[in-house]
Formats: structure tokens, sequence, C-alpha cells
């Protein structure tokens, strides 16, 4: 052990070990994380080269075949409480993203909100068994938070009961889903609905897009991967152009809004319905924000107790970069946000929970501010811990620019929440339109 | 604050735009009340929600004007968005200083509220160093109480200063899940960084095929 950062650890004025509790909800929550970290981290299975040292092709290749292994492994351990899922799948995958990740965070949370029963019977056994891999396929070419613009159509054909897809113009390609290129044989897809000669907006339809036998792409489907990105190597981010692609009517997500055979259109109690995955995941990333910063903050702080740089008294050996006090000031006040925006990520949890539950007894009462606390947080606090993970990066001088920090993985990692499940200026818009309308 | 303004009670974290109304009367500056102490939590998040309250109040004001000059409402909205985005942002910076505060009251162990409580108001205070025009502004903070923010603050900085390895250590990550050579626990930093860079592909062999191909026939021609 370094003597400086054992002093430090002498010299703590709390128990570690009860904070660690507080953060993480309880002492029995510590124990079975580390339960769950030791599987993970003990496992040969996930030991793999140096990620840093591999070509994208190959760390797209390594981490499929991690998150085959992982959903074996949830099995064999019989690990099905989503936090503990949730727990298990950060740990293997570190700093990078997993392969299905979408599949995880997007597909199968559609599938349980926006499902009717019948449609619940049928897609959750496929996609829980991995015989339909999926992926959520909403942002365009040419359209991003903006939603409504969506071009992608979906017109039902009443005399075979059936929904035609459409991208009709290039910018109406779906572009960036996690999953889609390479991955996916099926897409929760978000299209324009037309029926009997009208447009009723925005819909989400499952539409396969890989034979499930072959995985090659079904006819009139085209689709890849949209090549390399800032970070995000392990994912095949995809582009998907569908040309009469033609889906049976049940294919619709019908949990809300319905088409009938004949072609008539039922409205959802709530528009904001449609969009409920995506409340569900700007929820999420507030705690992501949390993860991601003080895991930089770790990364600084220890860095900062190591390393000895220049002189603080004339003669005297270089002091721990710690005691300066403009590193305190570049570090500290991002350690406390650190610690705020875990609490908030609990908060927004709890809160989403809750929610959740009473939507689903038909108390529509607190979506619209949920809606809105979920976007304006998102947007705050990924900003913050973006701009944070930098600043960490450079408070390690030199070194923090090496891929061996971890820092720019981190970053890389990180910094796409500001601009995925919308942009954040387009969040706080969303936000003040509530706060205006309070 | 629309709603507020027309006198229907809000709840959840608006709430406080139920008090919409009273400050629907322009009051100058000198005639409010400012925050008296800068190492009282409750009075910065006081402070946070009236700094809220403030620019929701100014960007929804700013829209009315905008309003009656643009010919269509989404001009309006287009041409005040800059203030709303900072009404958005102080809206949730008080959301979450909020959260902090009311996170240390579920804390029972002294040492541990003890240091989240420092750093819960260093969290605070650093927000209106980088806010301050609008504590200003806004009358909630005089100009000696900046300077005392930011004395308050270095003040902060040293105490935190012989806690900070241990407050990264209860975030609990393992060597393997921060996969960092600088952010190694025990620390031992510099000898893990050279064996690290051994492991480079760039040194699977100690003549790369570049100079072969490239560096010595170059030099062969000058």
């Amino acid at each position: 052990m370094n003597p400086d950062i054992l002093r430090e650890r002498g010299n703590a004025s709390f128990n570690t070990e009860i904070l660690t509790n507080i953060l993480d909800g309880g002492a029995e929550k510590t124990q079975r994380r580390r339960e769950i970290e030791n599987m993970v981290i003990s496992d040969p299975d996930f030991q793999h080269e140096d990620l840093n040292f591999l070509s994208r092709s190959e760390r797209y290749d390594a981490a499929v075949k991690k998150s085959a292994q992982m959903i074996l492994k949830l099995r064999e351990y019989g690990i099905s409480d989503p936090e503990e899922i949730y727990c298990y799948k950060s740990i293997f995958k570190g700093h990078h993203h997993e392969a299905l990740g979408l599949h995880f965070v997007m597909f199968l949370p559609t599938l349980y909100s926006q499902c009717d029963a019948e449609q619940r019977r049928k897609w959750l056994p496929l996609a829980l068994s991995f015989r339909v891999l999926g992926t959520y396929a909403q942002t365009e070419m040419g359209h991003g938070t903006h939603i409504r613009a969506l071009e992608t159509t979906s017109t039902y054909d009443p005399s075979t009961q059936e929904f035609v897809l459409n991208s009709p113009t290039i910018t109406s390609i779906k572009w960036w889903p996690g999953g889609l290129g390479k991955t996916s044989n099926h897409a929760v897809v978000l299209a324009q609905l037309h029926t009997q000669g009208r447009c009723h907006g925005l819909h989400a339809f499952i539409v396969p897009i890989r034979c499930m036998r072959t995985h090659k792409p079904l006819p009139g489907v085209v689709v890849g991967d949209i090549g390399p990105k800032f970070g995000f190597d392990e994912v095949d981010n995809g582009y998907l152009k569908l040309e009469n692609v033609r889906i049976p009517r049940d294919n619709m997500l019908m949990k809300y809004a319905k088409v009938e055979p004949d072609g008539t259109y039922v409205k959802p109690p709530s528009d904001k319905l449609t969009y409920g995955t995506m409340v569900f995941i700007r929820s999420m990333i507030v705690g992501e924000s949390a993860r991601a910063l003080s895991k930089a903050c770790t990364i600084a702080t220890r860095y900062s107790a190591v390393r000895h740089q220049s002189e603080l008294r004339p003669g005297e050996p270089e002091p721990q970069i710690l005691d300066y006090q403009t590193q305190q000031h570049k570090l500290l006040p991002l350690l406390a946000t650190a610690y705020a925006f875990h609490f908030v990520g609990q908060y927004m949890n709890r809160t989403y929970h809750r929610i959740t539950s009473d939507i689903s007894q038909g108390d529509f009462s607190e979506l619209p501010e949920l809606h809105a606390l979920s976007a304006g947080l998102k947007a705050f606090t990924t900003w913050a811990a973006s701009a944070g993970i930098e600043v960490c990066r450079m408070a390690c001088g030199g070194h923090g620019y090496s891929h061996c920090s971890a820092l720019p993985a981190i970053y890389v990692t990180f910094t796409p929440t500001c601009t995925y499940e919308g942009e954040n200026t387009v969040m706080m818009l969303q936000t003040a339109r509530f706060l205006v309308k309070s | 604050y629309t709603q507020a303004s027309a006198g229907q009670q809000l709840s959840g974290m608006v709430s406080y735009l139920n008090q919409a109304r009273d400050r629907l009367q322009a009051q100058p500056v000198s005639a409010r009340p400012t925050v008296v102490d800068v190492s009282d939590l409750a009075s910065l998040v006081e402070a946070y929600k009236q700094r809220a309250a403030r620019l929701v109040g100014t960007a929804a004001r700013n829209l009315q004007v905008e309003m009656q000059h643009s010919q269509r409402k989404e001009d309006a909205w287009n041409n005040t968005s800059i203030d709303l985005v900072r009404a958005s942002d102080a809206h949730c910076h008080y959301v979450v200083v909020k959260l902090f505060a009311a996170k240390l009251g579920e804390v029972g162990d002294t040492a541990i509220h003890s240091v989240l409580s420092n750093l819960a108001l260093l969290y605070a205070l650093h927000g209106i160093t980088q806010h301050s025009g609008d504590f200003l502004q806004a009358g909630l903070l005089s100009v000696p109480q900046l300077s005392l923010v930011s004395q308050r603050l270095k003040e902060l900085l040293r105490q935190l200063r012989a806690d900070a390895v241990p407050l990264v250590d209860a975030f609990d990550y393992r060597d393997e899940m921060l996969d960092s050579v600088l952010g190694r626990y025990d620390g031992n930093v510099y000898e893990h960084m050279f064996e690290w860079a051994k492991r480079s592909p760039l040194n699977r062999t100690e003549v790369h095929e570049s100079y072969h191909k490239y560096l010595k026939p170059l030099q062969s021609k000058l």
C-alpha cells in the first residue's frame, strides 16, 4: 500500500462502511451488492484482454460474447430481481456499454409498459428467452428530440389487417439505436399511425427486422451499423430503412391506443404515455450521472493523494497535489456534486416507481410533473457530471489523458447522455413549459 | 406559474410557485430580505428556492411581453428560450440542494452527518459562487455576503481535505470495476502504469514493421 494513501485513510473522521451502507440504501444491500460483485469479478468467463488494445470489431465481438455469457450466468445464479440484474450488469460491463443493453433497458420495459395482456403473453416469453433480441428505434437521421416530427409511417390496411411501414425520406431513416445494426432481430419502431385516411400521431410497433432462424435482414428491411463514434465502441448503433414492411395488426403496442380490425382508432388516455420508456430512462440517467461522476472523483482524488508535484514551501519536499487549494477547489465541489446526485438518483428512482404505480391504477395526475422533473434533472445532472469528469481528467495532469486512467472511457461513455434520450437544452425547455404552465 | 398566479394550489416540487402571486407585485431589490447565515443549509435551500421562483417568474413575464410583440406564440417562446432554460436550470438546482439537505435528516451517525453536512454546504455555496449574479439580482445575497460565501467555501475545502480519500472510498468501487491505474485502491500507481504501457500492441516487437516499410527506405533515399 502506498504510504500516502494509507495515511489518508488513517485520518478519516468517520466510518467509511457506514457511509457506504447509506449510499447503498442499507447494510443488507451493501452485502448483496458485494456478493454480486464477487460473482462477476471472480468469474473466469468475464476475464478478457484490455479493451483499450483491441480494434472496434474485436471490441464489439468481445461485448457480444460477454453479454451472451452474462445472460446465461443470470439464469444460472437465479438473479431475477430488477435491481440485482442492474447491479450485476453494471459490474460486468464496467465503463463500457453492453451489446444487448437496449434489449434490457428499453425494449423489455417498453413491452412491459405498452403491451396489452394478450401481447404480453406473446412477446414477453420471446423477449425473456432472447429468441427475440430487441432494440428501440425512435430517433431518425433528420429528427431527434422533437418526436412529433418523425417521418416514419405505419399505414393500416384493413383488407389484410396489417400495418405497412415505410421510411419515406432519407431523413426518416432510423439512426443511432443501440444494437440495431447487427445484434437485434426485432425493434420497437416509433412511427406516425395512419388509418382511415387520417394521421393519429406517433405510436409504437414491434417490427421484425432479421430472420429469427438465419439472422439475415428480412425483405424490405435495410439495416446496418452507423460506424465508429466518440466512444461506444462495443455497441452497434444502427440505421434502419423500411420499405413497405408489413406487420400484423397486433404488432402495434395497444395497452393505451388501439386500432380496431376495421381500422377504427381508439385514443390513449394521455398522449405522454407513448413516451413512458423515455421517462424511465431519464429517471435512471440521474443515478448514472452520480455513478460516472463518483468514479471519476474516486480516480482523481486517490491519484491526487499519491501524486507529488512542485513545492509549497521552498526547500521542502514536493507536497501531495491534494494539498493545493486549487486542486481541492477542482475536486471537492465535484465530490459534493456526486453525493448530491446520488441522493437525487435515489429520489428519482422512488418517485418513478411510485408514480408509475399510480398510472397503472389509472391515476395520471402526477405524470406531467414526473415528465418535467425527469427531463430537467436528466439535463441538469448530465451536464454537470460530463463537465465534472473532464475536470477530473485535467486534475490528473498528463496521466489523465492515458486510457490507463479510465477517465477517457468514463467520459466518452457518459457524455452522450447529454444528447440521447432528449437533447439537454430541449429537455430544459420541456421542464420550462411545465414550470410556466404551473 | 400561470396556475399559481391564478390562485390555484400547486403540490410537489413546484409548490414554491404558490407564493408567485405575492411576488407578482414587483418589489425593489432593497426591500427584499437577504439570507442571513451563509453557513446555514436551510437558509441556502430557501435562497435557491427564491432564486428559482424569481427566474421562473422572470421567464414567464418575459414570455408574456414577447407574446405582445410577436405574431405567433411559438416565436415568443423561441425569443424567451434563454430565460426559460435558465429558469429550468434554477428549478433543478433547487431540487438537488433541497433533496441533499433532506437526506441529512435520515442520517443518524454523528460523524457521517457532520461530513455530509459539510459536503451539502459546499455544494450549495459552490453553486452560489457560480451563479452569484442571480442571487445578487434577486436581492437574496449582498456583495459583502458573497465574500463570506467565498471565505466559508475555502474553510470547507480545508475541512473536507482530510476526509477526501475516505469519502471516495465510501463509493466502494473495487479496482476491477474502476479499471483505472490512477485510481487504484492501494495507490501503487506508477509501477502499474509502467506494466500497462508494456502491454501496448506497439510493443509486441522491438522494431515496428513501419520502420522497415517506410523509415528505412526514407533514410536510404536522403
